[in-house]
């Protein structure tokens, strides 16, 4: 494991945390997208199906776990525990627009069709757009907790953090996997908009909020 | 193999 994957590891655990600390906390899920939330616990779902076929290690296995059973803890907290402050009328991505297409390019560019790598390119895909409805979500409203932007900033940064260890294992262990990095390419630059926004509102102070 | 190294990952 390299510094860069490293990080982002932890860059991850800590996105979601901060988010399920925010909800807990706040007793509250305002201005948080539970489709994105979805999307995200259909991507682990999906990709960490290897669980019950092949052992890694014991970090791998622990970090897939935790992963899992943080994202369903927060869909539980939206949709359910406090599901009256769900902002649903402000949600209103259609996700099926998302899942179909990439359900369709799954099937059709895998490394090999079988349902496990299937459902593994699928996790891969879907990952690379989940955000999509969240960040639909700001644009909609207009603005986002600063708290919530602390959250996309750490997603955003794994994301661009787990670019730089493909580099790496490319020069280093001569390993690279073309779908991940395209898809990795595609939801980094979907972040690109956001870092502008938090490194020059964000982090100087101000709160997250768009011109009308 | 390559499919080890990918399920490496997270």
């Amino acid at each position: 494991m390299n510094i860069f994957r490293g990080i982002a590891d932890f860059s991850h655990l800590a996105a979601i945390i901060i988010l399920l600390h925010k909800i807990w906390k706040s007793r509250s899920c305002a201005g948080i997208s539970g489709k994105s939330q979805i999307l995200f616990a259909i991507v682990f779902t999906t990709r960490y199906l290897d669980l019950l076929t092949s052992f890694i290690s014991l970090y791998n296995t622990s970090m897939k776990v935790i992963y899992i059973s943080c994202s369903y803890a927060t869909v539980y907290l939206i949709y359910m525990k406090f599901r009256a402050t769900y902002d649903g009328n402000h949600d209103s991505f259609r996700v099926e627009f998302l899942v179909v297409p990439v359900g369709g390019l799954a099937v059709l560019i895998n490394h090999d069709f079988a349902l496990l790598e299937i459902l593994w390119t699928f996790s891969i895909y879907l990952e690379s757009v989940a955000i999509l409805p969240q960040l639909f979500m700001i644009s909609k409203t207009g603005e986002a907790e600063t708290i919530t932007t602390h959250y996309l900033f750490c997603l955003g940064l794994y994301r661009a953090l787990y670019l730089f260890n493909w580099i790496w294992r490319f020069y280093f262990e001569g390993f690279f996997d073309m779908i991940a990095i395209v898809a990795g390419l595609v939801q980094t630059v979907l972040y690109c908009d956001f870092f502008y926004l938090y490194v020059t509102k964000v982090l100087k102070g101000k709160k997250l909020s768009l011109p009308a | 193999s390559q499919e080890l190294l990918r399920h490496d990952e997270l």
